[in-house]
């Protein structure tokens, strides 16, 4: 199936992980 | 111009941006997409494609002056008019800011929402759930800025209605069910009103909205 | 220009790729880091402006003229010349590739391995063993580009340049020991290049390459 190959692309499933992480760090230093 | 060439995988919804892009701009892409011309995974890996394209990935595009560039970002941008990509620095800097967050904001959501519905990629309830808000929120913001406006930068269609459609794409087709969509009106009227054009609809042909929000296939 | 002004937190790399840029085109930027101008969690907040920025994300730039744009690159993009652009549709094509590559290669595998470093997220062994084999690669793929070339694009510093230091910066600065870049001698070399134009200095100050590479802050 042609979807198989969108395993292929790369994609950051965890970057809602690491913007929340950046954006508490950051306001904290900034709190 | 004589011929110039995409390398890509079939149906993939980032090769779409280039040829919707060409459909405004009258380039002529040949599309590479099957054996023998092309094997995904094959072709990629041999040195030649390499040589000319380090990360091999697609989609890929090869100039007929031998230009080649890689990012389906790039490629689109390549092929598309002055209009597409934004006539002032005002409209250039808007249509970059809707097309990375086409990329930054709304691919992995998506990804995380529909794959496992296609069965490409384990379900993780978590995830899906974290990821249904993020689309929501996304929704969200766009139908602020479309409330007043037909296209999303300009009065015409650029190169951040052609991303974001078909960054939407797969979210309308699978998941977007009529109550989960419903109170994003401004973004249906402008997803429709953008398929509807004649050179997103010679890309993607005809496109059904989702009617039943497609399950995890376990 | 009167003052244009850079909405961020202190020491945010990607606003560093908007103020290099504005040191080539001599755009005048204020950047508002700090209170009372701007508090970082609280004023992105508020709903003026959200008004103005609807992702109440930072970098966040406000033109003389009210003009409002978010998104890194666009900003970066706006403040630039057309040199810093590409000033032919393959320079710029090629210039919009590698910004490209830099969001979607050195990102993600930069932040997992740096993230632990400095005590923003916790340390997971495995993902960040498999984030320095992308690292190692990414720098392969650069260093392969970068054999026969003083800059990414063309003869002289564009926007890909300035993105993609940005993007590797905290890699350069944390991680990248001399042991572990030393195989990638092409891009030590394009990447002190770029530090020492004094366009970058004036932004990023002295930065010391990584002697040790720092481990997670547990």
């Amino acid at each position: 199936m042609a979807v198989d190959y969108f395993l292929h692309d790369k994609i950051w499933f965890e970057k809602y992980k690491y913007d929340d992480a950046e954006r508490r760090f950051y306001e904290q230093m900034n709190g | 111009l004589s011929p110039q060439t995409l390398y890509t995988y079939p149906e993939n919804w980032r090769a779409f941006k280039a040829l919707i892009a060409a459909q405004y701009s009258g380039a002529r892409i040949r599309v590479l997409s099957g054996p023998p011309q092309f094997h995904f995974g094959h072709t990629n890996r041999t040195p030649q494609f390499l040589q000319k394209f380090p990360l091999g990935k697609v989609p890929a595009f090869e100039g007929d002056d031998g230009f080649c560039v890689f990012e389906s970002n790039a490629i689109a941008y390549y092929v598309s008019t002055e209009e597409l990509r934004g006539s002032t620095p005002e409209a250039a800097a808007a249509v970059l800011q809707w097309v990375n967050f086409a990329d930054s904001d709304v691919v992995p959501p998506a990804s995380t929402w529909v794959f496992p519905t296609l069965g490409i990629l384990h379900y993780n309830k978590q995830a899906t759930e974290v990821a249904k808000e993020e689309v929501r929120r996304v929704l969200g913001v766009l139908d602020g800025h479309l409330r007043t406006r037909t296209f999303l930068v300009g009065e015409r269609v650029s190169l951040a209605d052609i991303s974001l459609v078909c960054a939407l794409l797969w979210l309308y087709k699978q998941v977007l069910d009529p109550a989960f969509r419903g109170p994003f009106g401004n973004v249906n009227r402008w997803f429709l009103t953008c398929l509807n054009q004649p050179q997103f609809k010679a890309v993607l042909g005809e496109v059904q909205l989702c009617q039943r929000m497609a399950q995890f296939d376990a």
